[in-house]
């Protein structure tokens, strides 16, 4: 029978949280176009072995557990991406050509252990 | 962080932060596949993005190189019934040895009334420059001739396709020497017409902007199966 785990606990556990870059935090909105800013994410929490399962883990991140249950110097399983998302951007550079590109692995979607 | 932002800039493709010195248009073309981008992102469907629908061609990188020549003012011009002359230049040191050219369109905006109520039609004469320019003489030879056609009012923007000559470019950029743009004006002209067509090329040299959409395909950020099936 599941015991329901705490909801403080559940809150450390990993997942994906909000982070909008705002290029004008960086100062990028001078040859930045468009986007103004972009919803990256990002991931955070604990991968606890008793969860790893449950947890989008990799099997990586499942032998690792394994291991740090036998080795406790091996690190536990970190709260990577695991799957991203590209953006485009349109820019002036130093010449003020207008380009337009995009960009590989700019938004995290998703969270997991590995 | 100047360190930290650095590296990420040239993950980028960018030496160093871009300083433009003036907010430059964005063309309609490059606004749409943008959004058109955009949309697809908020949908999950970033499959596609080495493919442009709109211009039918592979590529991921589009770049509107801005055109770094200068007119001219010949001491005798080539022909009597020319109206302007200019260099068009167009640096293509930014693209990377990796990327493969798929186009390369020059597109020159000749302003929206420029020839508005004109009595005779102009020529655009474009010719590649082959020699390099010497001594005190102030305007570079014309090499082949590109294009040669009439031009008929009210003009916008003109496009041509220069693929082949932005490769040859590429391959040997000591021979980017740039472009010669002619503007002449076709048949007999009198008294009262040679009087407004010196208004009009004035006004064209005013409004005369040149351009080169040039787009590329990065094979590294763009792998065969992700490439739009033909």
């Amino acid at each position: 029978e599941a015991v329901p785990a705490p909801q403080a606990f559940c809150r450390n556990l990993c997942h994906r949280h909000q982070l909008f870059i705002n290029f004008r935090d960086l100062g990028w909105h001078k040859w930045i176009i468009a986007p103004k800013g972009f919803m990256a994410n990002y991931c955070h929490g604990e991968c606890p072995f008793s969860l790893t399962t449950s947890l989008n883990s990799s099997n990586y991140a499942f032998m690792q557990a394994l291991m740090r249950a036998v080795d406790p110097e091996v690190p536990q399983a970190a709260c990577i991406p695991t799957k991203l998302s590209p953006i485009s951007m349109l820019y002036q550079d130093n010449d003020d050509n207008v380009i337009l590109r995009h960009y590989e692995d700019m938004v995290v979607d998703e969270c997991g252990c590995g | 962080s100047q360190f930290q932002e650095s590296v990420f800039l040239q993950f980028l493709g960018l030496d160093k932060v871009p300083s433009p010195q003036t907010v430059q248009p964005v063309p309609s073309i490059l606004k749409k596949i943008f959004q058109d981008r955009e949309a697809a992102a908020t949908t999950g469907d970033s499959h596609g993005l080495c493919y442009i629908k709109d211009l039918g061609i592979q590529g991921n990188i589009l770049r509107l190189l801005l055109d770094q020549g200068r007119f001219l003012y010949p001491k005798k011009p080539s022909q009597a019934s020319s109206c302007l002359q200019k260099l068009l230049y167009f640096n293509l040191s930014s693209i990377t040895d990796k990327e493969e050219l798929t186009m390369a369109q020059l597109g020159l905006d000749l302003g929206p009334t420029t020839y508005y109520k004109l009595g005779p039609e102009l020529e655009l004469a474009l010719s590649l420059v082959e020699e390099p320019h010497v001594g005190d003489w102030p305007v570079p030879l014309p090499g082949k001739m590109l294009v040669l056609q009439s031009v008929p009012w009210p003009q916008g923007v003109v496009h041509f396709n220069l693929l082949r000559v932005a490769k040859g470019w590429r391959n040997n950029p000591w021979k980017n020497l740039g472009l010669l743009l002619e503007i002449l004006v076709k048949g007999n002209r009198d008294v009262g017409v040679n009087f407004q067509l010196q208004d009009t090329c004035a006004r064209l040299r005013r409004s005369l902007r040149a351009s080169l959409l040039v787009v590329t395909l990065h094979p590294e950020q763009c792998h065969p199966s992700s490439r739009k099936r033909r």
